[in-house]
Protein backbone atom coordinates (compact mmCIF):
# COMPACT_ATOMS: atom_id res chain seq x y z
CA UNK A 1 0.00 0.00 0.00
CA UNK A 2 1.35 3.23 -1.46
CA UNK A 3 0.04 6.96 0.90
CA UNK A 4 0.60 10.26 -0.92
CA UNK A 5 -0.99 13.16 0.61
CA UNK A 6 -1.67 16.27 -1.12
CA UNK A 7 -1.06 19.41 0.62
CA UNK A 8 -1.04 22.94 0.54
CA UNK A 9 -1.69 26.20 2.62
CA UNK A 10 -2.63 28.28 0.18
CA UNK A 11 -6.86 27.72 -0.75
CA UNK A 12 -8.35 27.14 -3.79
CA UNK A 13 -5.22 25.68 -5.73
CA UNK A 14 -6.57 22.48 -6.94
CA UNK A 15 -5.64 20.06 -4.10
CA UNK A 16 -9.15 18.12 -3.70
CA UNK A 17 -9.42 18.37 -7.56
CA UNK A 18 -5.97 16.97 -8.12
CA UNK A 19 -6.77 13.94 -5.65
CA UNK A 20 -9.58 13.18 -7.21
CA UNK A 21 -8.00 13.28 -10.49
CA UNK A 22 -4.79 11.02 -9.61
CA UNK A 23 -7.48 8.41 -7.56
CA UNK A 24 -9.49 8.13 -10.35
CA UNK A 25 -6.52 7.48 -12.91
CA UNK A 26 -5.52 4.87 -10.31
CA UNK A 27 -8.54 3.07 -9.72
CA UNK A 28 -9.36 3.21 -13.71
CA UNK A 29 -5.70 1.46 -13.61
CA UNK A 30 -6.86 -1.30 -11.39
CA UNK A 31 -5.33 0.15 -8.12
CA UNK A 32 -7.47 -0.25 -5.13
CA UNK A 33 -7.81 3.00 -3.98
CA UNK A 34 -8.76 5.26 -0.83
CA UNK A 35 -9.04 8.56 -0.75
CA UNK A 36 -8.91 10.38 2.51
CA UNK A 37 -10.55 13.51 3.07
CA UNK A 38 -8.99 15.18 6.07
CA UNK A 39 -10.80 18.85 5.17
CA UNK A 40 -13.43 19.76 7.82
CA UNK A 41 -14.84 21.85 4.54
CA UNK A 42 -15.47 18.11 3.82
CA UNK A 43 -14.46 19.26 -0.49
CA UNK A 44 -13.84 15.65 -1.50
CA UNK A 45 -16.51 14.33 0.48
CA UNK A 46 -19.24 16.45 -1.18
CA UNK A 47 -17.63 15.60 -4.67
CA UNK A 48 -18.94 12.40 -4.80
CA UNK A 49 -22.34 13.23 -3.60
CA UNK A 50 -22.25 12.47 0.26
CA UNK A 51 -23.74 14.83 2.73
CA UNK A 52 -20.89 15.32 5.13
CA UNK A 53 -23.48 16.59 7.77
CA UNK A 54 -25.37 13.75 7.37
CA UNK A 55 -22.39 10.96 7.81
CA UNK A 56 -22.30 8.96 11.02
CA UNK A 57 -18.85 9.75 10.85
CA UNK A 58 -15.48 9.71 9.09
CA UNK A 59 -11.93 10.69 9.75
CA UNK A 60 -12.78 12.44 13.25
CA UNK A 61 -13.08 8.93 14.47
CA UNK A 62 -9.38 8.04 14.15
CA UNK A 63 -8.85 10.67 16.96
CA UNK A 64 -11.38 9.01 19.29
CA UNK A 65 -9.21 5.52 18.43
CA UNK A 66 -9.12 4.92 22.20
CA UNK A 67 -12.93 5.48 23.30
CA UNK A 68 -14.88 2.21 23.38
CA UNK A 69 -17.24 2.88 21.31
CA UNK A 70 -15.37 4.07 18.17
CA UNK A 71 -15.35 1.82 15.14
CA UNK A 72 -12.62 0.62 13.14
CA UNK A 73 -11.71 2.79 10.22
CA UNK A 74 -13.05 0.25 7.80
CA UNK A 75 -16.41 1.08 9.02
CA UNK A 76 -16.46 4.29 7.96
CA UNK A 77 -15.30 3.91 4.66
CA UNK A 78 -18.20 4.53 1.72
CA UNK A 79 -17.75 3.21 -1.97
CA UNK A 80 -18.44 5.68 -4.47
CA UNK A 81 -20.02 4.45 -7.75
CA UNK A 82 -16.55 4.25 -9.22
CA UNK A 83 -14.96 0.68 -9.23
CA UNK A 84 -12.31 0.44 -6.82
CA UNK A 85 -12.63 3.73 -5.73
CA UNK A 86 -13.50 4.24 -2.21
CA UNK A 87 -13.64 7.92 0.25
CA UNK A 88 -13.15 7.80 4.28
CA UNK A 89 -14.73 10.97 4.46
CA UNK A 90 -14.79 13.93 6.39
CA UNK A 91 -17.81 15.60 8.45
CA UNK A 92 -17.52 19.36 9.94
CA UNK A 93 -16.78 17.95 13.68
CA UNK A 94 -13.01 17.81 12.76
CA UNK A 95 -12.90 21.62 12.83
CA UNK A 96 -13.07 21.44 16.28
CA UNK A 97 -9.83 18.92 16.78
CA UNK A 98 -7.53 21.46 17.14
CA UNK A 99 -9.19 23.32 19.73
CA UNK A 100 -9.85 20.47 21.46
CA UNK A 101 -6.25 18.18 21.15
CA UNK A 102 -4.52 21.24 21.82
CA UNK A 103 -0.79 20.97 22.31
CA UNK A 104 -1.73 16.59 23.87
CA UNK A 105 1.16 14.95 22.63
CA UNK A 106 1.29 12.07 20.45
CA UNK A 107 -2.00 13.00 18.29
CA UNK A 108 0.16 13.26 14.91
CA UNK A 109 -0.29 9.41 14.07
CA UNK A 110 -3.61 8.96 14.39
CA UNK A 111 -3.92 8.68 10.76
CA UNK A 112 -0.74 6.92 9.82
CA UNK A 113 -2.12 4.56 12.63
CA UNK A 114 -5.68 4.00 10.64
CA UNK A 115 -4.32 3.34 7.28
CA UNK A 116 -1.59 0.33 8.89
CA UNK A 117 -4.84 -1.57 9.62
CA UNK A 118 -6.17 -1.10 6.10
CA UNK A 119 -3.39 -2.08 4.42
CA UNK A 120 -4.30 -5.56 2.88
CA UNK A 121 -7.50 -3.69 1.37
CA UNK A 122 -5.94 -1.07 -0.59
CA UNK A 123 -3.42 -0.82 -2.61
CA UNK A 124 -2.81 3.58 -3.01
CA UNK A 125 -4.48 5.69 -0.84
CA UNK A 126 -4.39 9.50 -1.37
CA UNK A 127 -4.81 12.07 1.32
CA UNK A 128 -6.50 15.71 0.54
CA UNK A 129 -5.47 18.10 2.80
CA UNK A 130 -7.10 21.31 4.56
CA UNK A 131 -5.87 24.77 3.65
CA UNK A 132 -4.42 25.46 6.96
CA UNK A 133 -1.24 23.81 9.13
CA UNK A 134 -2.67 21.73 12.11
CA UNK A 135 -3.19 18.85 13.81
CA UNK A 136 -4.85 17.30 10.18
CA UNK A 137 -2.49 18.01 7.91
CA UNK A 138 0.09 17.14 10.34
CA UNK A 139 -1.58 14.17 10.37
CA UNK A 140 -1.68 13.69 6.83
CA UNK A 141 2.20 14.50 6.35
CA UNK A 142 3.38 12.32 8.87
CA UNK A 143 0.69 9.28 7.32
CA UNK A 144 2.36 10.08 3.55
CA UNK A 145 5.41 8.69 1.98
CA UNK A 146 5.56 11.46 -0.99
CA UNK A 147 4.27 14.84 -1.05
CA UNK A 148 2.42 16.57 -3.92
CA UNK A 149 1.92 20.18 -3.60
CA UNK A 150 -0.48 21.74 -6.68
CA UNK A 151 0.78 25.75 -6.74
CA UNK A 152 -1.45 27.82 -8.88
CA UNK A 153 0.42 29.28 -11.52
CA UNK A 154 -0.17 32.91 -10.02
CA UNK A 155 1.98 35.39 -7.73
CA UNK A 156 -0.75 35.41 -4.47
CA UNK A 157 -0.12 31.33 -4.43
CA UNK A 158 3.76 31.60 -5.25
CA UNK A 159 4.51 33.04 -1.80
CA UNK A 160 1.93 30.35 -0.21
CA UNK A 161 4.64 27.89 -1.83
CA UNK A 162 7.76 28.86 0.00
CA UNK A 163 5.26 29.59 3.18
CA UNK A 164 4.01 25.99 2.69
CA UNK A 165 7.63 24.54 2.46
CA UNK A 166 8.73 26.41 5.06
CA UNK A 167 6.26 25.03 7.18
CA UNK A 168 6.84 21.17 5.49
CA UNK A 169 11.02 21.69 6.30
CA UNK A 170 10.00 22.50 10.40
CA UNK A 171 7.79 19.39 10.14
CA UNK A 172 10.59 17.07 8.74
CA UNK A 173 12.75 18.52 11.09
CA UNK A 174 11.05 17.62 13.99
CA UNK A 175 9.59 14.42 12.44
CA UNK A 176 13.71 13.33 11.69
CA UNK A 177 12.64 12.73 8.03
CA UNK A 178 12.63 14.17 4.64
CA UNK A 179 9.21 13.94 2.69
CA UNK A 180 9.76 13.56 -1.01
CA UNK A 181 7.32 15.67 -2.74
CA UNK A 182 6.87 17.46 -5.98
CA UNK A 183 4.85 20.52 -6.73
CA UNK A 184 2.39 20.49 -9.78
CA UNK A 185 1.63 23.78 -11.03
CA UNK A 186 -1.94 24.00 -11.47
CA UNK A 187 -4.63 26.29 -13.23
CA UNK A 188 -2.19 27.29 -15.68
CA UNK A 189 -3.47 30.06 -18.56
CA UNK A 190 -0.65 30.66 -20.80
CA UNK A 191 -3.14 33.42 -22.43
CA UNK A 192 -1.97 35.78 -19.46
CA UNK A 193 0.76 37.08 -18.66
CA UNK A 194 0.51 36.21 -14.90
CA UNK A 195 -0.04 32.95 -15.27
CA UNK A 196 3.19 32.28 -18.03
CA UNK A 197 5.66 34.69 -15.27
CA UNK A 198 5.04 32.48 -12.04
CA UNK A 199 5.84 29.21 -14.04
CA UNK A 200 8.70 30.68 -15.13
CA UNK A 201 9.66 31.30 -11.67
CA UNK A 202 8.39 28.31 -10.48
CA UNK A 203 11.14 26.58 -12.76
CA UNK A 204 13.92 28.88 -11.72
CA UNK A 205 13.65 28.60 -7.90
CA UNK A 206 12.47 24.95 -7.79
CA UNK A 207 13.17 22.93 -10.78
CA UNK A 208 14.16 19.98 -9.21
CA UNK A 209 11.02 19.65 -7.21
CA UNK A 210 8.89 20.70 -9.94
CA UNK A 211 7.06 18.28 -11.70
CA UNK A 212 7.22 18.69 -15.99
CA UNK A 213 3.37 18.17 -16.53
CA UNK A 214 1.19 21.64 -15.67
CA UNK A 215 -2.18 21.47 -15.49
CA UNK A 216 -4.10 24.21 -17.72
CA UNK A 217 -7.41 26.09 -16.90
CA UNK A 218 -9.95 23.46 -18.35
CA UNK A 219 -13.73 24.91 -17.79
CA UNK A 220 -14.65 21.07 -18.01
CA UNK A 221 -12.83 20.18 -15.18
CA UNK A 222 -15.62 22.14 -13.38
CA UNK A 223 -17.99 20.40 -15.41
CA UNK A 224 -16.80 17.30 -13.87
CA UNK A 225 -16.56 18.47 -10.79
CA UNK A 226 -20.58 19.44 -10.73
CA UNK A 227 -21.45 15.73 -11.79
CA UNK A 228 -19.32 14.13 -9.21
CA UNK A 229 -16.99 12.59 -11.84
CA UNK A 230 -13.08 12.09 -11.74
CA UNK A 231 -11.15 14.29 -14.47
CA UNK A 232 -10.32 11.61 -16.22
CA UNK A 233 -13.33 9.69 -16.63
CA UNK A 234 -14.92 13.08 -18.27
CA UNK A 235 -14.22 12.92 -21.96
CA UNK A 236 -15.08 16.20 -22.29
CA UNK A 237 -11.65 17.16 -20.03
CA UNK A 238 -9.67 15.78 -22.49
CA UNK A 239 -6.61 19.08 -21.52
CA UNK A 240 -7.09 18.41 -18.27
CA UNK A 241 -7.17 14.84 -17.95
CA UNK A 242 -4.14 14.61 -20.05
CA UNK A 243 -1.81 16.80 -18.21
CA UNK A 244 -3.18 14.45 -14.84
CA UNK A 245 -2.16 11.36 -17.06
CA UNK A 246 0.97 12.75 -17.68
CA UNK A 247 1.73 13.87 -13.83
CA UNK A 248 0.57 10.41 -12.48
CA UNK A 249 2.70 8.90 -15.14
CA UNK A 250 5.97 11.43 -13.43
CA UNK A 251 4.91 10.34 -10.14
CA UNK A 252 4.73 6.23 -10.66
CA UNK A 253 8.71 6.60 -12.38
CA UNK A 254 9.94 8.45 -9.55
CA UNK A 255 8.55 5.50 -7.02
CA UNK A 256 10.28 2.90 -9.07
CA UNK B 1 -15.29 53.14 12.85
CA UNK B 2 -17.04 50.51 10.76
CA UNK B 3 -15.58 47.22 10.56
CA UNK B 4 -16.40 44.42 7.64
CA UNK B 5 -15.50 40.79 7.85
CA UNK B 6 -14.43 38.91 4.95
CA UNK B 7 -14.79 35.08 5.22
CA UNK B 8 -15.39 31.62 3.89
CA UNK B 9 -13.82 28.69 5.18
CA UNK B 10 -14.03 27.81 1.40
CA UNK B 11 -10.46 27.85 0.08
CA UNK B 12 -9.29 30.41 -3.23
CA UNK B 13 -13.18 31.76 -3.62
CA UNK B 14 -11.66 35.78 -3.83
CA UNK B 15 -11.37 36.70 0.35
CA UNK B 16 -8.15 38.33 0.18
CA UNK B 17 -9.22 40.04 -3.06
CA UNK B 18 -12.19 41.00 -1.99
CA UNK B 19 -10.91 42.92 1.45
CA UNK B 20 -7.89 44.60 -0.86
CA UNK B 21 -10.31 46.12 -3.72
CA UNK B 22 -12.66 47.39 -0.78
CA UNK B 23 -10.07 48.36 1.46
CA UNK B 24 -8.57 50.42 -1.81
CA UNK B 25 -11.78 52.01 -2.81
CA UNK B 26 -12.73 53.01 0.50
CA UNK B 27 -9.08 54.85 1.13
CA UNK B 28 -9.59 56.05 -2.40
CA UNK B 29 -13.16 57.89 -1.59
CA UNK B 30 -11.26 59.42 1.84
CA UNK B 31 -11.76 57.01 4.48
CA UNK B 32 -8.96 56.20 6.79
CA UNK B 33 -9.06 52.57 6.03
CA UNK B 34 -7.64 49.28 8.06
CA UNK B 35 -6.84 45.78 6.91
CA UNK B 36 -6.21 43.16 9.24
CA UNK B 37 -4.94 40.08 7.97
CA UNK B 38 -6.03 37.25 10.34
CA UNK B 39 -4.67 34.37 7.54
CA UNK B 40 -1.58 32.73 8.96
CA UNK B 41 -1.11 31.97 5.21
CA UNK B 42 -0.43 35.76 5.14
CA UNK B 43 -1.80 36.77 1.55
CA UNK B 44 -2.50 40.13 2.16
CA UNK B 45 0.12 40.51 3.83
CA UNK B 46 2.26 39.72 0.81
CA UNK B 47 -0.20 41.16 -1.82
CA UNK B 48 1.89 44.59 -0.04
CA UNK B 49 5.00 43.59 -0.34
CA UNK B 50 5.42 42.84 3.16
CA UNK B 51 7.36 39.45 3.99
CA UNK B 52 5.49 38.02 6.73
CA UNK B 53 8.61 35.57 7.70
CA UNK B 54 10.73 38.88 8.71
CA UNK B 55 7.67 41.01 10.50
CA UNK B 56 8.13 41.54 14.55
CA UNK B 57 4.89 40.66 14.66
CA UNK B 58 1.32 41.92 14.01
CA UNK B 59 -2.44 40.18 14.92
CA UNK B 60 -0.62 37.42 16.78
CA UNK B 61 0.68 40.13 19.35
CA UNK B 62 -3.23 40.42 19.98
CA UNK B 63 -3.25 37.26 21.44
CA UNK B 64 -0.65 38.16 24.09
CA UNK B 65 -2.50 41.21 25.23
CA UNK B 66 -1.56 40.23 28.34
CA UNK B 67 1.55 39.65 28.67
CA UNK B 68 4.57 43.08 29.90
CA UNK B 69 6.36 42.98 26.78
CA UNK B 70 2.78 42.81 23.93
CA UNK B 71 2.91 46.01 21.90
CA UNK B 72 -0.24 47.80 21.43
CA UNK B 73 -2.34 47.30 18.47
CA UNK B 74 -1.05 50.56 17.47
CA UNK B 75 2.51 49.60 17.24
CA UNK B 76 2.43 46.66 14.63
CA UNK B 77 -0.14 48.61 12.06
CA UNK B 78 2.10 49.02 8.70
CA UNK B 79 1.18 51.91 6.39
CA UNK B 80 1.32 50.86 2.54
CA UNK B 81 1.84 53.15 -0.10
CA UNK B 82 -1.10 53.85 -0.84
CA UNK B 83 -3.15 57.16 1.23
CA UNK B 84 -5.24 56.25 3.94
CA UNK B 85 -4.48 52.44 3.53
CA UNK B 86 -2.78 50.77 6.33
CA UNK B 87 -2.17 46.82 7.16
CA UNK B 88 -2.10 45.10 10.24
CA UNK B 89 0.09 42.04 9.23
CA UNK B 90 -0.07 38.30 9.94
CA UNK B 91 2.74 36.29 10.72
CA UNK B 92 3.26 32.23 10.44
CA UNK B 93 2.92 31.76 14.20
CA UNK B 94 -0.45 32.63 14.24
CA UNK B 95 -1.21 28.72 12.50
CA UNK B 96 -0.51 27.70 16.34
CA UNK B 97 -2.69 29.50 18.04
CA UNK B 98 -5.57 27.47 17.67
CA UNK B 99 -3.57 24.76 19.47
CA UNK B 100 -2.04 26.82 21.96
CA UNK B 101 -5.53 28.81 23.24
CA UNK B 102 -7.50 25.26 23.20
CA UNK B 103 -10.44 25.37 24.73
CA UNK B 104 -9.58 28.79 26.97
CA UNK B 105 -12.52 30.84 27.42
CA UNK B 106 -12.37 34.62 26.67
CA UNK B 107 -10.22 34.42 23.43
CA UNK B 108 -12.76 35.10 21.16
CA UNK B 109 -12.80 38.84 22.14
CA UNK B 110 -8.89 39.63 21.38
CA UNK B 111 -9.86 41.26 18.13
CA UNK B 112 -12.62 42.99 19.20
CA UNK B 113 -10.68 44.91 22.21
CA UNK B 114 -7.74 45.75 19.82
CA UNK B 115 -10.23 47.57 17.55
CA UNK B 116 -11.23 49.45 20.29
CA UNK B 117 -8.29 50.88 21.11
CA UNK B 118 -8.29 52.50 17.63
CA UNK B 119 -11.57 53.80 17.06
CA UNK B 120 -10.23 57.02 16.24
CA UNK B 121 -7.49 56.73 13.90
CA UNK B 122 -9.71 54.63 11.51
CA UNK B 123 -12.76 55.20 9.90
CA UNK B 124 -12.96 51.57 8.51
CA UNK B 125 -11.97 48.42 8.85
CA UNK B 126 -11.81 45.10 6.84
CA UNK B 127 -10.83 41.88 7.98
CA UNK B 128 -9.51 39.29 5.34
CA UNK B 129 -10.17 35.38 7.14
CA UNK B 130 -8.27 32.46 6.56
CA UNK B 131 -10.01 29.20 4.90
CA UNK B 132 -10.98 27.31 8.44
CA UNK B 133 -13.14 27.77 11.46
CA UNK B 134 -11.25 28.40 14.44
CA UNK B 135 -10.40 30.96 16.88
CA UNK B 136 -9.16 33.75 14.08
CA UNK B 137 -12.06 33.44 12.12
CA UNK B 138 -14.06 33.58 15.18
CA UNK B 139 -12.65 36.78 16.66
CA UNK B 140 -13.36 38.49 13.32
CA UNK B 141 -17.00 37.03 12.88
CA UNK B 142 -16.84 38.71 17.03
CA UNK B 143 -15.68 41.91 15.70
CA UNK B 144 -17.25 42.76 12.75
CA UNK B 145 -20.63 44.21 12.49
CA UNK B 146 -21.72 43.09 8.72
CA UNK B 147 -19.91 39.82 7.21
CA UNK B 148 -18.70 39.74 3.77
CA UNK B 149 -18.84 35.75 1.79
CA UNK B 150 -17.53 35.55 -1.54
CA UNK B 151 -18.38 32.69 -3.37
CA UNK B 152 -17.07 30.86 -5.98
CA UNK B 153 -19.63 30.50 -8.54
CA UNK B 154 -19.14 26.91 -9.35
CA UNK B 155 -20.02 23.54 -7.49
CA UNK B 156 -17.50 22.52 -5.11
CA UNK B 157 -17.92 26.14 -3.43
CA UNK B 158 -21.75 26.44 -3.43
CA UNK B 159 -21.29 23.44 -1.35
CA UNK B 160 -18.67 25.49 0.92
CA UNK B 161 -21.40 27.96 1.44
CA UNK B 162 -23.80 25.63 2.86
CA UNK B 163 -21.17 24.86 5.56
CA UNK B 164 -20.30 28.61 6.07
CA UNK B 165 -23.55 29.93 6.77
CA UNK B 166 -23.75 26.55 9.21
CA UNK B 167 -20.83 27.63 10.87
CA UNK B 168 -22.13 31.21 11.15
CA UNK B 169 -25.49 29.94 12.47
CA UNK B 170 -24.04 28.01 15.11
CA UNK B 171 -21.69 31.04 15.99
CA UNK B 172 -24.44 33.35 16.10
CA UNK B 173 -26.63 31.54 18.50
CA UNK B 174 -23.33 31.28 21.03
CA UNK B 175 -23.29 35.01 21.19
CA UNK B 176 -26.80 36.06 20.77
CA UNK B 177 -26.79 38.32 17.84
CA UNK B 178 -27.25 38.16 13.92
CA UNK B 179 -24.67 38.81 11.55
CA UNK B 180 -25.87 41.00 8.85
CA UNK B 181 -24.14 39.27 5.91
CA UNK B 182 -23.90 39.54 1.77
CA UNK B 183 -23.36 36.48 -0.18
CA UNK B 184 -20.73 37.93 -3.53
CA UNK B 185 -20.63 35.99 -6.42
CA UNK B 186 -17.04 35.85 -7.36
CA UNK B 187 -14.92 34.62 -10.48
CA UNK B 188 -17.72 34.21 -12.68
CA UNK B 189 -17.30 33.03 -15.99
CA UNK B 190 -20.23 33.28 -18.30
CA UNK B 191 -18.91 31.43 -21.03
CA UNK B 192 -19.16 28.60 -19.22
CA UNK B 193 -22.12 26.70 -17.99
CA UNK B 194 -20.79 25.35 -14.27
CA UNK B 195 -20.80 29.16 -13.82
CA UNK B 196 -23.90 30.42 -15.21
CA UNK B 197 -25.45 27.37 -13.25
CA UNK B 198 -23.91 27.86 -9.64
CA UNK B 199 -25.02 32.03 -10.48
CA UNK B 200 -28.89 30.47 -10.56
CA UNK B 201 -28.30 28.78 -7.74
CA UNK B 202 -27.50 31.16 -5.45
CA UNK B 203 -30.06 32.98 -6.90
CA UNK B 204 -32.38 30.71 -5.92
CA UNK B 205 -31.38 29.40 -2.56
CA UNK B 206 -30.54 32.45 -1.18
CA UNK B 207 -32.38 35.56 -2.99
CA UNK B 208 -32.24 37.62 -0.08
CA UNK B 209 -28.73 37.28 1.06
CA UNK B 210 -27.01 37.84 -2.26
CA UNK B 211 -25.17 41.02 -3.77
CA UNK B 212 -26.50 42.25 -7.00
CA UNK B 213 -22.96 42.66 -7.97
CA UNK B 214 -21.24 39.67 -9.89
CA UNK B 215 -17.53 39.62 -9.72
CA UNK B 216 -16.16 38.33 -13.28
CA UNK B 217 -13.09 36.95 -13.36
CA UNK B 218 -10.74 39.20 -14.81
CA UNK B 219 -7.21 38.11 -15.55
CA UNK B 220 -5.92 41.78 -14.94
CA UNK B 221 -7.12 41.18 -11.32
CA UNK B 222 -4.17 38.83 -10.65
CA UNK B 223 -2.17 41.65 -12.59
CA UNK B 224 -2.53 43.90 -10.07
CA UNK B 225 -2.33 41.25 -6.92
CA UNK B 226 1.51 41.10 -9.03
CA UNK B 227 1.83 44.38 -8.92
CA UNK B 228 0.14 44.91 -5.48
CA UNK B 229 -2.10 47.04 -6.26
CA UNK B 230 -5.77 46.83 -4.98
CA UNK B 231 -8.26 46.01 -8.34
CA UNK B 232 -9.82 49.36 -8.13
CA UNK B 233 -6.35 51.43 -9.04
CA UNK B 234 -5.32 49.19 -11.50
CA UNK B 235 -6.41 50.76 -14.73
CA UNK B 236 -6.59 47.98 -16.71
CA UNK B 237 -8.88 45.64 -14.79
CA UNK B 238 -11.44 47.54 -16.15
CA UNK B 239 -14.29 44.91 -15.70
CA UNK B 240 -13.06 43.55 -12.05
CA UNK B 241 -12.78 47.75 -10.46
CA UNK B 242 -16.23 48.33 -11.85
CA UNK B 243 -17.90 45.07 -10.36
CA UNK B 244 -16.19 45.73 -6.99
CA UNK B 245 -17.24 49.59 -7.05
CA UNK B 246 -21.33 48.39 -7.74
CA UNK B 247 -20.10 46.21 -4.47
CA UNK B 248 -19.46 48.61 -2.46
CA UNK B 249 -21.72 51.19 -3.28
CA UNK B 250 -24.49 48.02 -2.29
CA UNK B 251 -22.71 47.31 1.07
CA UNK B 252 -22.81 51.25 2.42
CA UNK B 253 -26.60 51.56 0.77
CA UNK B 254 -27.53 48.72 3.55
CA UNK B 255 -25.65 50.33 5.99
CA UNK B 256 -27.67 53.76 6.14
N1 LIG C 1 -7.49 22.67 -13.92
C1 LIG C 1 -8.60 23.31 -13.54
N2 LIG C 1 -9.31 24.02 -14.43
C2 LIG C 1 -10.41 24.70 -14.04
N3 LIG C 1 -10.88 24.76 -12.80
C3 LIG C 1 -10.21 24.08 -11.85
C4 LIG C 1 -9.05 23.31 -12.15
N4 LIG C 1 -8.60 22.75 -11.00
C5 LIG C 1 -9.44 23.14 -10.03
N5 LIG C 1 -10.41 23.93 -10.55
C6 LIG C 1 -11.48 24.61 -9.83
O1 LIG C 1 -10.85 25.54 -8.96
C7 LIG C 1 -11.52 25.55 -7.70
C8 LIG C 1 -10.54 25.18 -6.61
O2 LIG C 1 -10.18 23.84 -6.74
P1 LIG C 1 -10.14 22.86 -5.47
O3 LIG C 1 -11.38 23.01 -4.66
O4 LIG C 1 -9.76 21.53 -5.97
O5 LIG C 1 -8.93 23.54 -4.68
P2 LIG C 1 -8.44 23.22 -3.20
O6 LIG C 1 -7.01 23.58 -3.15
O7 LIG C 1 -8.80 21.85 -2.86
O8 LIG C 1 -9.31 24.27 -2.33
P3 LIG C 1 -9.40 24.30 -0.70
O9 LIG C 1 -8.22 25.12 -0.30
O10 LIG C 1 -10.71 24.97 -0.43
O11 LIG C 1 -9.34 22.90 -0.23
C9 LIG C 1 -12.66 24.55 -7.83
O12 LIG C 1 -13.76 25.30 -8.15
C10 LIG C 1 -12.27 23.67 -8.98
O13 LIG C 1 -13.38 23.19 -9.67
N1 LIG D 1 -12.12 38.26 -10.16
C1 LIG D 1 -11.01 37.57 -10.30
N2 LIG D 1 -10.54 37.31 -11.54
C2 LIG D 1 -9.41 36.58 -11.71
N3 LIG D 1 -8.68 36.07 -10.71
C3 LIG D 1 -9.10 36.29 -9.47
C4 LIG D 1 -10.27 37.05 -9.17
N4 LIG D 1 -10.42 37.10 -7.82
C5 LIG D 1 -9.41 36.39 -7.30
N5 LIG D 1 -8.62 35.92 -8.28
C6 LIG D 1 -7.45 35.05 -8.14
O1 LIG D 1 -7.91 33.83 -7.59
C7 LIG D 1 -6.99 33.35 -6.62
C8 LIG D 1 -7.69 33.21 -5.28
O2 LIG D 1 -8.02 34.48 -4.79
P1 LIG D 1 -7.73 34.87 -3.26
O3 LIG D 1 -6.34 34.48 -2.88
O4 LIG D 1 -8.16 36.26 -3.11
O5 LIG D 1 -8.77 33.88 -2.55
P2 LIG D 1 -8.90 33.57 -1.01
O6 LIG D 1 -10.30 33.15 -0.80
O7 LIG D 1 -8.41 34.71 -0.24
O8 LIG D 1 -7.92 32.31 -0.83
P3 LIG D 1 -7.49 31.65 0.58
O9 LIG D 1 -8.58 30.67 0.90
O10 LIG D 1 -6.17 30.97 0.29
O11 LIG D 1 -7.36 32.74 1.57
C9 LIG D 1 -5.86 34.36 -6.59
O12 LIG D 1 -4.87 33.87 -7.40
C10 LIG D 1 -6.46 35.61 -7.18
O13 LIG D 1 -5.51 36.39 -7.85
MG1 LIG E 1 -9.85 21.15 -1.15
MG1 LIG F 1 -7.01 34.71 1.31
Amino acid sequence: MRVWAVANQKGGVGKTTTTVALGGLLAAAGARTLLVDMDPHASLTSYFGFDAEALPGGVYDLFRAGAADAPPPAERILPTRFERLAVLPATPAMATLDRQLGARAGMGLALAEALATLADDYDRVLVDCPPMLGVLMVNALAACERLVIPTQTEFLALNGLERMLRSLAMIERARGMRLPRLIVPTLYDGRTHASAASLRALRERHADELAQSVIPVDTQIREASLAGVPAGAWPAARRGAQAYRGLLDELLAQEA
